[in-house]
């Protein structure tokens, strides 16, 4: 899980059971603190793998749409919930907008949010600390950043990773001054599950970004993937497909919908041909 | 029933904030690590890990 705090922008995302709307009534009391006000909120998820394992206000999108609505303050009045639907079972990303009227949205930046199951076994075998390693997980995740070759996704990142145990691993980094991109592993075959993201600028080098895209899924080789971007441009949805797609993947669905102070979000799902 | 694995799909959250006279340009970044432990308390979890620079601050947490 990551914790990502700017000086007027917070992103925390948390996986297992963790329940993460909590975090928004401190935040905010915290942020008044400081002179700060409210003005914009995106939550985001997929499809849980054990939905009935979650707990309040988790247990369903509409209790957390529920939750939601009745903790923002009234003046995040555009306010949008919605579920877009893919064709492949289970894969499905939850969409929750509300915004300020009066402070616009930075429409230059993106967000890429890739999710990755049925990882491939041997790839994920490099997640597991070995029985006899006697390294502090700070060490055993930066063996595996190296093994991996996480470390060549974005080169020059400064890398933040860690190794739990048994197994899984998480890593933050920073690049080019104020981005961010991050890697959560839970590589248990039956249950594996990978996620990258990363953000970016409708001005940066697409082809960069699009090689980004390529190496972070070529790390994990998954079975299945999905990948939502949230952007006022129509060309980053376009290079994520046109990047994927040559690594063996064909895109079984696509979903776009608009959010209030969020832009457009466009849903992908990919399987791979192998499959 | 079986004992169902580890859920590794995240719930994220994006908040943003502005202010009209806000304490400091540090913002949201002059937080302490002890209101920061509060609120991953709420949410269950910890930070394990941390790096920073010039324009933010990252954490690796549990879970």
């Amino acid at each position: 899980s990551s914790l990502f705090i700017y000086p007027t922008k917070i992103i925390i995302k948390t996986c297992g059971t963790t329940q993460l709307l909590k975090s928004i009534r401190p935040l905010i009391h915290y942020a008044f603190n400081l002179g700060l006000t409210l003005c914009s909120c995106r939550y985001t998820r997929g499809s849980f793998i054990f939905p009935k394992s979650q707990p309040s206000p988790h247990s369903s999108f509409k209790e957390e749409v529920i939750y939601l609505e009745e903790t923002l303050p009234s003046n995040l009045c555009y306010r949008k919930a919605s579920v877009m639907l893919s064709k492949l079972s289970n894969h499905n990303w939850h969409v929750f907008t509300a915004g300020d009227q009066e402070i616009p949205i930075d429409q230059t930046l993106f967000t890429i949010e890739v999710c990755m199951t049925e990882l491939d076994r041997v790839l994920a075998r490099k997640f597991f600390r070995r029985p006899d390693d006697d390294k502090n997980s700070d060490a055993a995740g930066q063996e595996m950043t190296e093994l991996t070759g996480i470390d060549n996704i974005i080169p020059g990142a400064i890398i933040c990773d860690f190794g739990f145990d048994p197994c899984g691993y998480s890593m933050n980094g920073i690049h080019d001054g104020d981005r961010y991109s991050t890697i959560h592993v839970t590589p248990e075959d039956g249950f594996s599950y990978a996620s990258f993201e990363c953000v970016g600028s409708i001005y940066d080098d697409m082809d960069e970004f699009s090689e980004t895209l390529k190496k972070a899924v070529q790390v994990f080789r998954p079975a299945t993937l999905s990948v939502s971007t949230t952007s006022s441009s129509h060309e980053v949805w376009t290079r994520v497909a046109n990047a994927i797609e040559p690594l063996g993947f064909k895109c079984r669905s696509f979903a776009v919908d608009e959010f209030p102070a969020a832009g457009s979000v466009v849903f992908q799902t990919f399987t791979s041909r192998r499959k | 029933m079986a004992v169902p694995g580890f859920e590794g799909f995240e719930k994220r959250l994006e908040l943003h904030f502005f202010g009209d006279d806000p304490v400091s340009d540090m913002g949201l970044r002059l937080i302490n690590m002890e209101s920061l432990e509060k609120v991953l308390n709420a949410v269950q979890c910890t930070v394990v890990s941390s790096v920073g620079n010039q324009f933010f601050d990252a954490y690796v947490l549990s879970e």
